[in-house]
């Protein structure tokens, strides 16, 4: 009867039967927040962000503040442990995480944060790629759509020259990271898909 | 339910930290 909520940034991913599912919630809520915050200040910090209407700053974070914080906490999920460390300091093995309901997401999680480690990325390629992930998110409800892809192409240009000027004997590391986009797109979409059914019956 | 990140919380939680940059502006 326990309500299990196993997200990294939940400090109490399992709650005792007796605790109400809003109470839950609420408490997930105030773990989450603070991290959806930085991911706003991290957006205000891209240069050209601030310069879009509000109404679509707003929409790229619906879209894509999930992608951000999936490429910012991948360090926490140690595929070679197989094991993620939450941030509340406590680590969960896989088959304790798959015992409390995680199934695919999980994998597919562990995955991409193997992928994405895998490359080695210096902090400010990092940083610069997360902000292309910020605007590369879903188009839905933007209006001024030009905007957003001439600013996604200044970062997307930023970023290649980042990368191709430090590894020039590498030319296959852009386009590779450029091909985790849709990964993140699908993991986003999953995602949703879990916390939306945690509201509806959990 | 169509829309996640509404019934998530996020958009409000979203529109607040940047209505809050505004208003620091303002002042």
């Amino acid at each position: 009867g326990a309500k299990v909520l196993a997200c990294p940034l939940n400090a109490c991913p399992v709650a005792p039967a007796s605790r109400s599912s809003q109470e839950v919630w609420d408490s997930f809520s105030q773990c989450f927040t603070p991290a959806v915050r930085e991911v706003v200040e991290f957006a205000k910090s891209i240069p050209g962000f601030q310069s879009l209407s509000q109404h679509d700053q707003v929409m790229l974070l619906k879209s894509g503040t999930f992608q951000v914080l999936m490429v910012r906490f991948c360090s926490l999920f140690d595929a070679k442990e197989r094991a993620v460390t939450f941030l509340n300091g406590q680590t969960y093995s896989l088959a304790s995480l798959r015992a409390l309901g995680m199934g695919s997401l999980l994998d597919a999680m562990f995955d991409f944060s193997e992928k994405l480690g895998s490359m080695g990325l210096e902090p400010d390629e990092m940083a610069l790629f997360m902000a292309v992930v910020l605007v590369s998110a879903d188009r839905s409800g933007i209006v001024d759509v030009g905007a957003v892809e001439q600013l996604q192409e200044n970062l997307i240009k930023a970023l290649r020259s980042l990368i191709t000027s430090r590894r020039p004997d590498d030319s296959t590391l852009f386009p590779k990271l450029l091909l985790r986009l849709p990964d993140l797109r699908t993991l986003n979409n999953h995602h949703s898909d879990k916390l939306l059914a945690f509201r509806i019956d959990p | 339910f169509n829309d996640p990140a509404n019934n998530l919380g996020l958009e409000d939680i979203i529109r607040k930290a940047l209505m809050g940059n505004l208003e620091e502006r303002q002042e």
